[in-house]
Order: structure tokens, then C-alpha cells, then sequence
């Protein structure tokens, strides 16, 4: 499902050079269920947004399920994200005018589905991350573990294939983490592959694969269970 | 220090009526160090933001230091916040296009401190956080534990009375986390008082006392050492 092949990706800031992921290798089968950790400033962002289509790499390959993601058109990117790939941002990046309720529906909008259908299906997600309650609220209204869950609920409402979430319980507390985890299985059981960057240990404990990254490098590859 | 009494809180959207805080009654002791927990969406940012004197309440009452905490100006709302609290926001709030090291010299600036000081001090700052090779990094140029614990460094720099702090550790990986809590301890031990809100238990167990909040009340408030 997911190769990475040497990856590299580097910023240059003025004459500063912040050498972000130094040559990342990494197979992902189609199904598993993966955690990425590392410290603050590892590259773990950076290596899911270049597994999600969101930004380029400098040097190497990465094919996701066989298909070479290179030189893509932003119509290509666009595509194969709506498509294929469901995106828990480490911000969140909802629309900030839109309810709770909209920005979840907002997926299945671009893929054309008429207005009750998503509507419906934007309310049921909702009630899976606890929120029905919070449909008509504006992210400026909701707490943060609520933004969050409303980010987590919008990745999952096209069904993708690929499920990639930037420390989706980082502002939950134990009882809600618990419940999101439990999603997370449940989405995992019905085959779609989850990799969840996370820099809390007993998250990554309830996944069946560790990734450790250090400066750039992964440092540790296991299987968990 | 801070001395709350029966304090409520209710926002009204459309015919919704969310009861944030329904009565709460706390006194902490300058000098305290003292956690806030609780689940997801049970009134800590709400409490927070009143203590910080960011939004009003409906009623009860909120003295800082003698000073009762009622209608106050938008003028003398931001004299007393600038003058005397300092806060770490649970999204950051940092000015998108101003450098890590202009945004934590920022409450400085607003205090008149000459250029070439406030500069000095803000790179001590983001030294204090691990982050003085980043000072011209803009916050989208940042990691996300990276744009906090910058968030945390504009908190500190005017060495305020009082330190609010919603969720500071976050974002960070447990080395990073260990960081930051040391540096709430130095500050504490330099009298500051210091309020943490956390979803996380090893976190407030290294604070001196720790509230719970289940659905706007304070289900719990004990000492811990
Ligand atoms: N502006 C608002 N309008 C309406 N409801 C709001 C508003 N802000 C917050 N709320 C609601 O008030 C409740 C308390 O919110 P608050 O942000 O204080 O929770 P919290 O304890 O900080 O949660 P978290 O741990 O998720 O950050 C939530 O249920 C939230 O939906
Ligand atoms: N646009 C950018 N320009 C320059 N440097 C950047 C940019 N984005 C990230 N960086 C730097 O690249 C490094 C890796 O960032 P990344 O966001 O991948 O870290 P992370 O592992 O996700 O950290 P965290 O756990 O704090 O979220 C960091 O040191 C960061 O300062
Ligand atoms: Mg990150
Ligand atoms: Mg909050």
C-alpha cells in the first residue's frame, strides 16, 4: 500500500537548511495499523504530509499503492487525496464559518453526494466521536478535544482506504482518547490501513506497529503484537 | 491570589443553552501550583479564559488579588492582563507572520521595553524552551510541540504574577514535556502562581494540588503533596 524509498525532504529558511527527514525507507501493507513517535521537531509531521499528498519530497520515491507519487499536478494531488486518503491535521484546520456539522460533511461534498445523504451520514460520524450534541457549533465554539473529534470524524466520512492521523488524541483525556482508539479499531477491522502519529506511549501500545523516528531517521521498527 | 465564588457561565447559541461552569467556588494562595483536569469539553478552557480575564461571567464572583474582576473595561482588562498574568493558549495564538522570536518579545513590546533588551530576553526565553535555533522560524515554519513551547516562552518572558496555562505539554513528546514542567517548577519556586490545565494524570501529578472538573462543576480538589 504505502513504499517509501529513501526519502528526503529539506527547508530551506534564508540560509538556514532544517534537514527534516534524512532517507526514510518504510513498507506499509494494505490493513495494518501503524504508530510513528518521536520527539518534538522528529519529522513526523513532515513524513505524514508527504504521505498525505500534501507536500513534495526532495529525493528517493514514495508509491502508494503502486502508483509513483511524484511531479503531481495540484489537480492529480487533489484527486488522489479525495479519493484514497483520510487527513487528521495536528491543527485540525477546520473551516472556522462552517458548524461542526458541515465540516464533516465537507468531504462528501467535493465527491458530489447530494446534500441529505451527507448531511445524514455527517450526523452519524458525529454521534461516533460523541458530538451530536455540538452539530450547529462553530470550531470558535467547541472546546479543543471537540475541534479535534470533529477533525477525526470529517477524515473518516469518505470511508478511505488510507487513514493518516497527526496525534489525533493529543487533546483528549483518557476517556475520549479511549473512544477515539476505539474507532480507530473499528475502521482498522473493516481494512482500512490507519497510521497514527502520536507522541504518547500507550496509544502507540494499542497499535500493531511502531515507528520510531530521531532527527529525521527512523531510529526503531517493530511489531508490536 | 485568586478567590472564585459561585461563578457561572452559560453560552447561548441560537436556542441552545450550553451550561459551561455551573457554580464553581475556588481559592488558590499565591505561590500555589495547581492542576485543572478533567474530560473533554467539562469547562477548563471556560475557566481559564475567565481567570485570564479573556471573557466575562454570568454571575458570581472573580477577585485577582483584592481586585474584584467585574465589568471591567476592554482598557483595564488589558492593563491587568499585561501587567499581571501570563497565558498559554490551548491553540497557541501565535501572529502567523511574525518570527518565533518576535512573537515571544511581543508582551515586552507592549510594555515599552526598548528593542535590543526585549530581543535579549526573548532569545534567553526560547533558549529556555530549547528553541534558540528556530528564533526566525514563522510558526507555519514550526513544528506543532515547537510552536507551543514558543507559546509557553511569550507566557514567561514578563515574568507575570500569574501563570494560566491550557494544556502547555500537549503537543509534546515526554523528554520535551519533562522540559517545560521543569521550567513551571523554577518559576514557581520564583514565586510565580502557576494554574495548568492537563488531560494528563502524570502531568498533574507533579503539580502541589489538583482539580477536577466533570461538566462544569468541581467534582474533586485535593492537595497532592
Ligand atoms: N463559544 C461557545 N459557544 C457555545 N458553546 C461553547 C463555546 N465555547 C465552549 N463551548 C462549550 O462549552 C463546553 C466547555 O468548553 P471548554 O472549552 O471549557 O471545555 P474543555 O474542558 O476545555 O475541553 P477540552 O479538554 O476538549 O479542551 C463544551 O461543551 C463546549 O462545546
Ligand atoms: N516550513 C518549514 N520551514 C522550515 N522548517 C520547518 C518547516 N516545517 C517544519 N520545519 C522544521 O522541521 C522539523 C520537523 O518538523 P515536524 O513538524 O515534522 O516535526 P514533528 O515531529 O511533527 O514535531 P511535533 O511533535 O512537535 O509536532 C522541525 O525541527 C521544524 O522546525
Ligand atoms: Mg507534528
Ligand atoms: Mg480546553
Amino acid at each position: 500500500m504505502i513504499k517509501l524509498q529513501d526519502v528526503r525532504k529539506t527547508y530551506q529558511l534564508g540560509d538556514n537548511r532544517v534537514e527534516a527527514l534524512k532517507g526514510i525507507s518504510l513498507s506499509i501493507e494494505s490493513g495494518d495499523f501503524v504508530s510513528v513517535q518521536g520527539s518534538s521537531g522528529s519529522g513526523k509531521s513532515t513524513l505524514l504530509n508527504i504521505l498525505g499528498i500534501l507536500d513534495s519530497y526532495d529525493s528517493g520515491s514514495y508509491t502508494l499503492n503502486g502508483t509513483a507519487i511524484r511531479d503531481l499536478t495540484q489537480k492529480q494531488a487533489a484527486h488522489y487525496r479525495n479519493r484514497f486518503i483520510g487527513f487528521v491535521f495536528q491543527s485540525f484546520n477546520l473551516i472556522n464559518h462552517k458548524s461542526a456539522v458541515e465540516n464533516v460533511a465537507l468531504p462528501l461534498y467535493y465527491q458530489g453526494v447530494p446534500r441529505r445523504e451527507r448531511n445524514q451520514l455527517a450526523m452519524d460520524y458525529l454521534d461516533r466521536v460523541g458530538l451530536a450534541g455540538r452539530a450547529e457549533h462553530k470550531p470558535a465554539e467547541l472546546s479543543g478535544g471537540q475541534a479535534q473529534r470533529v477533525a477525526v470524524a470529517r477524515a473518516l466520512i469518505t470511508k478511505p482506504a488510507l487513514l493518516l492521523a497527526d496525534e489525533p488524541t493529543g487533546a483528549l483525556d483518557s476517556e475520549t482518547s479511549a473512544q477515539i482508539m476505539q474507532l480507530f479499531r473499528d475502521v482498522n477491522d473493516e481494512g482500512v490501513t490507519v497510521l497514527i502519529v502520536t507522541h504518547e506511549e500507550d496509544i502507540a501500545a494499542q497499535t500493531r506497529r511502531t515507528v520510531q523516528l530521531r532527527d529525521g531517521d527512523i531510529a526503531r521498527d517493530e511489531r508490536l503484537e
